[in-house]
């Protein structure tokens, strides 16, 4: 564990509880996307079927089912909960995602298991579960998609909303720190090149938004996207 | 599997 790990994981627990609150205390989930959080959740789903499997640490273990659990309730308030369900969106939350985001990834991530010959020698179990784990790199990489185009149509940014965005994007943009970090101090670290080009093409994703966030924070007025 | 990679990690 290094710092830049560290900072990142925070900055991702970070995010999920400004949105938890966010929803909470507000009572609203307009300008939040379902979409983005139904992808998030499918995301630890399949990445973390390890957990039955691998022991790597209880700081780990615990963040994992942190993840899972704090997602599948962001997803049940939005979806379920009353009065919060009545101010979600529908209508504008309209991204394909499963055309446009599981359904490739689903192409990719078998592609890329059998060109890599990653699984050759082990288990079918084994080779499922990593499978699985290239199918929720590459998903995570675009989940954000949905949010980010319900937020053009917006185009007014609601003050946390923003801030969970921000926090999200800086969680990735840290693990590529964490990623340079490990290759030059950590002897016998191993690379996955699939997870080090979704991580940069993930944290790309946020660079418009990290611009105009920046802007509106030290113009501290109003964030609002271009149109 | 390998430990020591971004399997590791969250």
């Amino acid at each position: 564990m290094n710092v830049f790990r560290l900072c990142g994981d925070m900055s991702h627990v970070f995010s999920i509880v400004v949105l938890l609150l966010r929803l909470r205390v507000a009572k609203n989930a307009s300008g939040i996307s379902l979409r983005t959080h139904e992808l998030f959740l499918l995301v630890f789903l399949t990445r973390y079927t390890d957990l039955f499997t691998t022991y790597y640490s209880l700081y780990n273990s615990c963040m994992k089912i942190a993840y899972i659990l704090s997602t599948a309730s962001i997803v049940y308030m939005i979806r379920l909960s009353d009065p919060i369900c009545t101010t979600y969106d529908k209508a504008q939350d309209t991204f394909r995602h499963w055309a446009f985001a599981v359904g490739p990834c689903a192409v990719l991530a078998t592609l890329t298991h059998f060109i890599s010959g990653e699984g050759s020698g082990y288990s079918l179990f084994v080779n499922i579960q990593e499978l699985l784990w290239t199918f929720s790199i590459y998903l995570e990489s675009i989940a954000i998609l949905p949010q980010l185009i319900l937020l053009q149509r917006y185009r007014e940014v609601e003050n946390l909303t923003g801030n969970y965005i921000f926090f999200m994007g800086s969680y990735r943009a840290l693990y590529i720190l964490n990623w340079i970090y490990r290759t030059y101090y950590e002897p016998g670290y191993r690379h996955h090149y699939v997870a080090y080009f979704c991580g940069v093409l993930q944290t790309l994703l946020y660079a418009d938004f990290f611009y105009y966030y920046m802007q509106s924070k030290r113009r501290g007025g109003r964030f609002s996207l271009p149109t | 599997v390998d430990a020591k990679s971004t399997k590791d990690e969250l």
